[in-house]
């Protein structure tokens, strides 16, 4: 088997309601089979209903349906900016391959979709962010208080300077300390995420 | 604005 995965997504530019409740969108996918096409498979349903860890990507999977016309329509929530998601699959084999092997096409086909959904988290990190980053990310806040109250309530001088040059900061002031901390905790996290 | 991401694989 060979697939060819393509996801087309739009980012919403206004995100000043972006805090307001998340409803589920709908994500249409086409389903090509040698270049023509189909009705999508059942197996290929099933892949993306419970194979693909959607979750690494900030994406939940609420319903899978398909229409008349063989488009599956997936129900699918995720960050507010994010405005729609078009899937389009492409399936074709090779003419040398005698047996078919459905776990296989399994694996291929979730391979091929978490790469592609891969590549739009490497370009766009913040749209993809996975729902254990975005954990960890609620205590980032807590976390850069506590630390920069530390240092900066310190009475050792030369401790306090030592930080603010590991940070790359000229002032011990606890507001830069602070936002510096907080800035370095949410790249580290962006960049772990993407791995 | 829209975004592409993209994938190939083969056994």
């Amino acid at each position: 088997w060979f697939f060819e995965v393509c996801f087309a997504v739009t980012e919403s530019l206004n995100t000043t309601n972006s805090s307001t409740k998340i409803e589920p969108k709908q994500m249409k996918v086409l389903f090509f089979e040698d270049c023509v096409c189909a009705t999508i498979t059942s197996t290929i349903l099933q892949t993306l209903n419970s194979k693909v860890s959607w979750d690494r990507f900030g994406l939940s999977i609420k319903d899978v349906q398909v229409t008349d016309t063989g488009i599956a329509l997936i129900e699918w929530e995720g960050p507010a900016q994010l405005e729609s998601i078009l899937l389009v699959l492409h399936r074709y084999r090779s003419s040398q391959t005698m047996l078919q092997s459905w776990s296989r096409e399994t694996q291929l086909c979730k391979r091929c979709i978490e790469d592609a959904l891969n590549d739009l988290k490497q370009q766009n990190p913040h749209l993809f962010c996975s729902h254990s980053s975005k954990e960890l990310q609620r205590y980032v806040p807590d976390l850069s208080c506590c630390l920069s109250k530390l240092i900066s309530s310190s009475s050792d001088i030369e401790f306090k300077d030592s930080c603010a040059q590991i940070l790359g900061l000229q002032s011990t002031d606890y507001n830069d300390i602070r936002s510096s901390i907080t800035t370095r905790l949410l790249q580290v996290i962006e960049d772990l995420d993407k791995q | 604005s829209i975004k592409i991401g993209k994938a190939f694989s083969g056994s």
